[in-house]
C-alpha cells in the first residue's frame, strides 16, 4: 500500500474476484446514490485500474450492477 | 471464499456537487471480506481514498486469477495541504498532460494542485477580462489555457478529490503581463534616461490596482477554491531603484531607502483585494520577510534552504499557517535514489510548541519548469512525488526505508500500470511494462 493508512490488519485469508461477477453499489444506508457523479465516475475508473481497461463488461457509460 | 461486492457508505452529507476544500474529510475505513467489503466514509472524499487502498490490495496472479487478503484498514491524511506545484509559463504543458498529472496525484493521495500558471516567460491563461495578456504574452495562439480548458482541468481534479490552487505572481515574476498590459510593468531608466527596458509590476500608479483587481476578481470567479497564491517572491528591485517616479512615490511615503516596504506596500493592497473577494491568500515567504502587515490567515509557503528550521520557527510564532517545500524540489535532480531524501524528511522537525506546529499545513512537491515540459514531466516527477506523498499523508512514524522501498517499487509498477510513466527507482521490472 503507498501511502501506508494509519491501520492496516491483514490475515492470510485470500478472497477471489471475478471481473465478471463484481461490482462497486451504494449501501442503502449510504447518504450518497447513483446520483453522485463523483462515485459513480470513480467506480467506473477503478473498475478498469483493478480488471484493465478491456475487461469492462458493459460498457464505457455503464456502472457495473448486479 | 468470492469477493462480489464492495458496499460504499456515505454517512454524512456526501458533498457530491461541491468542490474539495482545506477542511475536506478524507478519512475511511474498509473492511475486506466476502462476499461484501464495505467502504465507510463520512464524506465522498474519504470514499475516493478508500477506492485507490482498495484497488492496491487486489492484485493478478500469472495465472490471471485476482485475489485479495481479508483486511481491515482505518485512514486518514496527517496533514490537509498535500500538493504538486507544476509550471506552465517556463514551458506550456498541454491540458492532457495536467489531466495526466491528476491521475497520479490520486494514486498517491494528493489533494491540491498548485497551478503557477504565468510567469516572466509566457502568460497561457486566457482572460475573459483582458484576452490581449494571452493574445500577447503567451509563446502562441495554441499554446493558451482557455476556459474551456480550465473549467476541464478543475473538473477532472474535483472528480479526484484535487483542489485547483491557482498561482498569479506579482510583482516579480511578471515580464510576460507587459505585453498585453500597457503600463502595467515599472519602466527602467539608465542615466536618468528610460532605457526602454521593464522591471517588476508597477505598484505606484492607480491604474495598476484598477487593473489587479478587476483580473483577480475573474480569476476568483473562475477558480472556486477558496484560496488565490498571490507568489511575492523574487522580486528584484534595481529597475524601481532606477525610476525617479518611484523614488519620489517612496520619499512621500517615507519608505526611505527600503523597497522591501514598497513591495509590502504593494502586497498588502492586493492582498485586501483578495480579502474583499472573500478569498484567502498564500504567498511565498519573502513576503513575510519584508516584514509588511500580513492580513491574518494568510498563508506563507517555504521554500528558501537558508535558515529553513529557523523561518518555520519564527512564521508559526506570528501565527501564520505555513505550507512546506523547501526540502521537495523535485526539478532539482541528481544521480541515484534521491527519493530516500525526500522521504526522510520530517516536516514539523523544528523548535516550536504544539500550537505552532498545528499551524504548519502541510507541504507540495515542486517541479518548476525551466527544464521540464509534456516530454519529462512524468517521470521527473514519479515515483519522486511518491516519497512526498507518503510523507504528508502517513503517520509520523512510518519511516522505515527498506519497508518503503518494497512498497514503492510496487507501487511505481502499478502506475506504469495505469499508464503513468513513472521512472524506475533501481534495476527490475514490472509485470506490465508497456501501458504508457
Amino acid at each position: 500500500l503507498w501511502p501506508l493508512p494509519v491501520s492496516v490488519r491483514t490475515t492470510p485469508r485470500l478472497l477471489y474476484l471475478s471481473p465478471g461477477n463484481f461490482f462497486f453499489g451504494h449501501s442503502p444506508s449510504s447518504k450518497a446514490g447513483p446520483s453522485c457523479a463523483v462515485l459513480q465516475e470513480a467506480f467506473r475508473r477503478y473498475y478498469a485500474y483493478i480488471f484493465g481497461f478491456d475487461k469492462w463488461p458493459l460498457g464505457s457509460d455503464n456502472v457495473p450492477r448486479k | 471464499m468470492e469477493l462480489q461486492k464492495l458496499e460504499v457508505s456515505v454517512i454524512m452529507d456526501p458533498e457530491c456537487d461541491s468542490f474539495p476544500s482545506i477542511t475536506s474529510d478524507e478519512s475511511y475505513n474498509l473492511l475486506v471480506q466476502g462476499p461484501v467489503a464495505t467502504l465507510t466514509a463520512n464524506r465522498v472524499w474519504g470514499v475516493l481514498r478508500g477506492l485507490e487502498t482498495f484497488s492496491q490490495l487486489i492484485y493478478q496472479h500469472s495465472s490471471g486469477t485476482f485475489t485479495a487478503n481479508e483486511s481491515n484498514i482505518v485512514d486518514s491524511p496527517r496533514f490537509p495541504h498535500r500538493g504538486i506545484l507544476i509550471d506552465t509559463s517556463r514551458h506550456f504543458l498541454p491540458v492532457k498532460t495536467i489531466l495526466k498529472t491528476l491521475d497520479a496525484m490520486a494514486f498517491n493521495k494528493f489533494n491540491v494542485l498548485h497551478w503557477h500558471i504565468v510567469d516572466d516567460q509566457s502568460f497561457p491563461y486566457q482572460s475573459i477580462t483582458f484576452p490581449e495578456l494571452s493574445n500577447k504574452g503567451s509563446y502562441s495562439l495554441s499554446h493558451v489555457y482557455t476556459p474551456n480548458d480550465v473549467r476541464t482541468v478543475i473538473e477532472y481534479a474535483r472528480f479526484r478529490g484535487i483542489r485547483v490552487l491557482p498561482e498569479f505572481d506579482s510583482p516579480g515574476h511578471t515580464a510576460s503581463w507587459g505585453k498585453g498590459q500597457k503600463d502595467v510593468l515599472t519602466p527602467c531608466y539608465h542615466s536618468r534616461e528610460p532605457s526602454e527596458t521593464f522591471g517588476p509590476i508597477n505598484p505606484i500608479l492607480n491604474s495598476t490596482y484598477s487593473f489587479l483587481s478587476k483580473l483577480f476578481k475573474e480569476i476568483s470567479t473562475v477558480f472556486p477554491d477558496k484560496f488565490i497564491h498571490l507568489g511575492g517572491d523574487e522580486v528584484d528591485f534595481n529597475c524601481w531603484k532606477s525610476n525617479p517616479a518611484v523614488l519620489h512615490f517612496m520619499r512621500n511615503k517615507g519608505f526611505g531607502k527600503k523597497f522591501e516596504k514598497l513591495q509590502s506596500f504593494y502586497m498588502q493592497k492586493v492582498s485586501n483585494m483578495i480579502s474583499a473577494m472573500k478569498k484567502r491568500s498564500i504567498v511565498w515567504q519573502e513576503v513575510y520577510d519584508d516584514e509588511g502587515k500580513l492580513t491574518p490567515g494568510t498563508v506563507v509557503q517555504v521554500w528558501k534552504k537558508h535558515n529553513f528550521h529557523m523561518k518555520l520557527r519564527k512564521i508559526t510564532a506570528a501565527g501564520f499557517p505555513v505550507i512546506i517545500s523547501t526540502p521537495w524540489y523535485l526539478d532539482l535532480i541528481s544521480y541515484g535514489e534521491d527519493w530516500t531524501g525526500y522521504y526522510s524528511v520530517e516536516p514539523l522537525n523544528f523548535a516550536g510548541t504544539p500550537e505552532q506546529k498545528q499551524l504548519v499545513i502541510g507541504g507540495e512537491a515542486c517541479i518548476w519548469g525551466e527544464y521540464v515540459d509534456a516530454t519529462n514531466l512524468t517521470p521527473r516527477l514519479w515515483p519522486r512525488a511518491s516519497a512526498v506523498g507518503e510523507r504528508l499523508w502517513s503517520h509520523q512514524d512510518v519511516t522505515d526505508l527498506e519497508d518503503a522501498y518494497r512498497r514503492l517499487t510496487r507501487h511505481r509498477c502499478r502506475m506504469v500500470g495505469r499508464g503513468i510513466a513513472a521512472q524506475p527507482l533501481l534495476p527490475g521490472y514490472c509485470e506490465y511494462e508497456g501501458r504508457m
